[in-house]
């Protein structure tokens, strides 16, 4: 059991007009970021609950999140030689959606629902991104997929590092530079 | 009119972007459902933040509480251009294409085209703003059109209906317009658009974050993406709106999303835009070991 309290509050708080417009001052900023923090991490033990008591597992599966995936990190896919993936879809309708994972360079292969072979694309990261201040990670590439899910369901992938020359359903990738 | 041989182009089914050979800069968006193309351009550009005299009432700053740019010209020409002898990556693959902007030392954009999207994915990097000349700056992600918008522009109200905006307006009252940037800024809490009626084009921006948002000159969209600034604007927050962060400042990365297409086909297509955003789906990892099975 979780209490998906502390971010109901966390919210309740940064209701504040000075958390809504970003004039409270900066030790208080970061204060609202550590409750907010703090909640969303009680609620995805919740969603963590919720899909161990609905695909029916053996024994609870411990998932993780990863929060940094806007700057390309993600410990579990930079360090794991096999993940698996599961998409919640909170909405009412079936969802194609485009997954974007940072990876560490190498061949990879990618299996859907029936162990179906999911195309994928490898690219490297952007510079920007690679040299972003206080940013800590192995992650050279991002590897792309575009996964389908049902309304209100989940859908679960395998995403391997394969040994090298293992053979790999990557598409081709170019990359053409130019100096402005 | 207007194409060069050599601007190069990315495109899926619905959507083709033409940018220019030589700069890296978008300059066309053509909508392939409906044939229809406009051209466009995508800056960013800074304003210089007032330092005011918090002496006098009418001289505030620029701060946490209040935009007010040290200027009192109208439309874009307040604003500086965010120029530098950058670089440009095209990458083009089955699933995604995009065009890598590497604009100056703390700008770049990546522009992204997906396979099956009908919208364009502009991921914007900005920061840490430099503010070793003395000067707060107030950064804005600006799309120039050909649509003929006039006056009027269009911005959520938190959730609920999209409000008719006019430049230099107010539905209630005269206005005597003083301050003739800021005035016009409106906050954008998903999304801000403009209309051609002539033409029935609508270009729609969804953003990830409330940001403030405006319409200053015809076919024009400009939206704050990121401030710094070294005074306090004296209205009750008693320090400036610096965040040195690491002590370098602030770096902000987010996305807008642009769509365009008729003005009839736009609500639909941008509602349920946002509703792949805003409840986009949880992604939940588990590191397969001997102990966890994939069966499991």
């Amino acid at each position: 059991q979780h209490d998906v309290s502390a971010l109901r509050d966390a919210v309740s708080v940064a209701q504040h007009h000075d958390a809504v417009t970003g004039t409270e001052r900066q030790h208080v900023a970061d204060d609202y970021a550590l409750r907010l923090d703090r909640g969303v991490k009680e609620c995805q033990e919740t969603v963590v609950d919720g899909i161990n008591r609905i695909s029916n597992v053996t024994k609870p599966l411990q998932f993780e999140f990863c929060d940094l995936l806007n700057i390309s990190i993600c410990s579990i896919t930079e360090n794991s030689k096999e993940v698996a993936l599961v998409l919640w879809n909170p909405l009412s309708r079936t969802l194609n959606h485009y997954v974007q994972l940072p990876v560490v360079d190498g061949d990879y292969d990618i299996t859907g629902p029936g162990g179906t072979k999911i195309p994928f694309q490898i690219t490297p990261l952007p510079k920007h991104t690679l040299l972003l201040p206080g940013r800590l990670s192995n992650a050279t590439h991002e590897i792309l997929f575009r996964a389908k899910l049902p309304p209100l369901g989940y859908t679960a992938y395998n995403l391997k590092k394969l040994a090298k020359g293992g053979v790999s359903l990557a598409g081709h990738t170019s990359i053409l530079r130019k100096r402005a | 009119s207007g194409f060069a041989d050599d601007d190069f182009v990315i495109k899926n089914e619905f959507l083709a972007l033409t940018f220019d050979q030589s700069s890296g800069s978008l300059k066309y968006l053509t909508n392939l459902e409906t044939n229809t193309t406009i051209s466009i351009s995508q800056t960013f550009a800074y304003y210089v933040g007032s330092v005011g005299n918090n002496t006098k009432e009418p001289l505030r700053a620029s701060g946490a509480y209040i935009f007010r740019p040290n200027c009192t010209g109208a439309g874009p020409d307040c604003s500086r251009p965010l120029e530098g002898n950058g670089t440009y990556e095209i990458v083009k693959g089955p699933l995604v294409q995009e065009v890598r902007q590497y604009i100056c030392a703390w700008v770049s954009q990546v522009i992204r085209l997906h396979a099956t999207s009908k919208k364009v994915h502009f991921e914007w990097q900005v920061g840490p703003i430099p503010v070793g000349d003395g000067i707060g700056k107030e950064i804005v992600s600006r799309f120039s059109t050909n649509l003929k918008s006039g006056t009027e522009f269009f911005t959520d109200s938190n959730g609920r209906q999209n409000i008719k905006r006019r430049r230099n307006f107010r539905p209630s009252f005269n206005l005597n317009l003083t301050e003739p940037i800021s005035s016009n800024f409106y906050p954008v809490v998903d999304r801000i658009f403009i209309q051609d009626e002539t033409a029935g084009s609508q270009l729609t921006i969804l953003t990830d974050r409330a940001q403030a948002g405006s319409s200053l000159l015809e076919g024009q969209i400009e939206l704050m993406v990121h401030r710094r600034l070294l005074v306090d604007d004296w209205l009750g927050v008693s320090e400036p709106l610096n965040e040195p962060g690491l002590g370098e400042g602030l770096v902000v990365r987010g996305s807008h999303h642009l769509i365009f297409t008729n003005i009839a086909k736009s609500p639909r297509r941008h509602r349920l835009a946002s509703h792949d955003l805003y409840w986009h789906p949880a992604l939940l990892l588990l590191p397969v070991s001997s102990t966890t099975s994939q069966a499991d």
